[in-house]
């Protein structure tokens, strides 16, 4: 199955 | 004390209806670089960038940084009682807790200003580092909202699969499956019409189509968009804006667990 990823898995929160 | 005229208004009504679907209230930081806004939808999904260049403006006075919060579905409301051949000037004070959105007329004859309350907004600013992309697809806007919308009338999600071959968007559902393959076309009277494929290495991706569709938004900014990918990371999809910058789209994609 697939999952729904978010941003904060790829890019780094400032 | 803030001030910018912009000459072509409707560009950033424009501007509005592209992102307003995508988030409720964002920051708008304005600096010397120019006029811009970073902001995630609720879910932390899809992401926009957007950048008016100084440049861009008539006139363009930033006395100091500062981030304005606003409701853009508000911020919406205002800018549609512009017309669309009107210029609009932004005006905010250092400090203020307002925002003065003023409209005039091309010959002058009617001059309106829309005074809206800023609001406090903790955004989450996330730093997007700058990647080679494995496939950089270039084609009309309204080719890719076309085949957006189209395959959401099918299926929930889009696998888009770049080859040197082409592009194919292909989708699954309850009532069957479709796929649309796009190839590299260059023989084309207009150089917007082109579609443009560039590819370091074959990429597949699977993507959320009611967040594909809600960028297709921006297609009245420009002729063409481009969709950049690389496997394992978000999606960009970027439409310029003539002269003054660009809106970009990311989009985190599903993946197998």
């Amino acid at each position: 199955d697939l999952n729904q990823r978010t941003l904060a898995d790829f890019f780094c929160t400032n | 004390m803030l001030e910018l005229r912009l000459l072509q208004g409707s560009l950033l009504k424009k501007v509005l209806e592209a992102i307003k679907d995508l988030v409720t209230d964002a920051n708008f930081d304005c600096s010397a670089t120019g006029f811009s806004l970073q902001a995630m939808d609720s879910s932390h999904v899809a992401l926009v960038a957007l950048l008016l260049r100084a440049e861009g403006f008539e006139h363009y006075r930033c006395d100091r940084n500062l981030s304005m919060g606003m409701n853009l579905n508000n911020m919406s409301k205002m800018l549609k009682c512009a017309g669309n051949d009107d210029i609009i000037t932004i005006k905010a004070d250092d400090g203020g807790d307002t925002v003065t959105f003023m409209f005039e007329s091309p010959n002058q004859d009617k001059i309106s200003d829309f005074e809206m309350k800023l609001m406090d907004i903790d955004s989450e600013h996330l730093g997007i580092p700058e990647t080679e992309y494995e496939a950089i697809i270039r084609m009309p806007s309204q080719e890719f909202a076309r085949i957006c919308r189209d395959l959401s009338t099918i299926g929930d999600t889009v696998v888009i699969s770049a080859s040197k071959e082409g592009v194919k968007f292909s989708t699954k559902g309850d009532i069957g499956s479709a796929n649309v393959v796009c190839r590299q076309n260059t023989s084309v009277d207009k150089p917007e019409d082109a579609t443009v494929i560039e590819i370091q290495q074959p990429v597949s991706l699977t993507f959320a189509l009611r967040y594909m569709n809600s960028f297709t938004k921006a297609t009245p900014l420009s002729n063409t968009v481009t969709v950049s990918m690389s496997n394992e990371l978000p999606v960009v999809v970027e439409y310029k804006i003539a002269e003054m910058g660009y809106i970009r789209f990311y989009l985190a994609p599903k993946i197998e667990e």
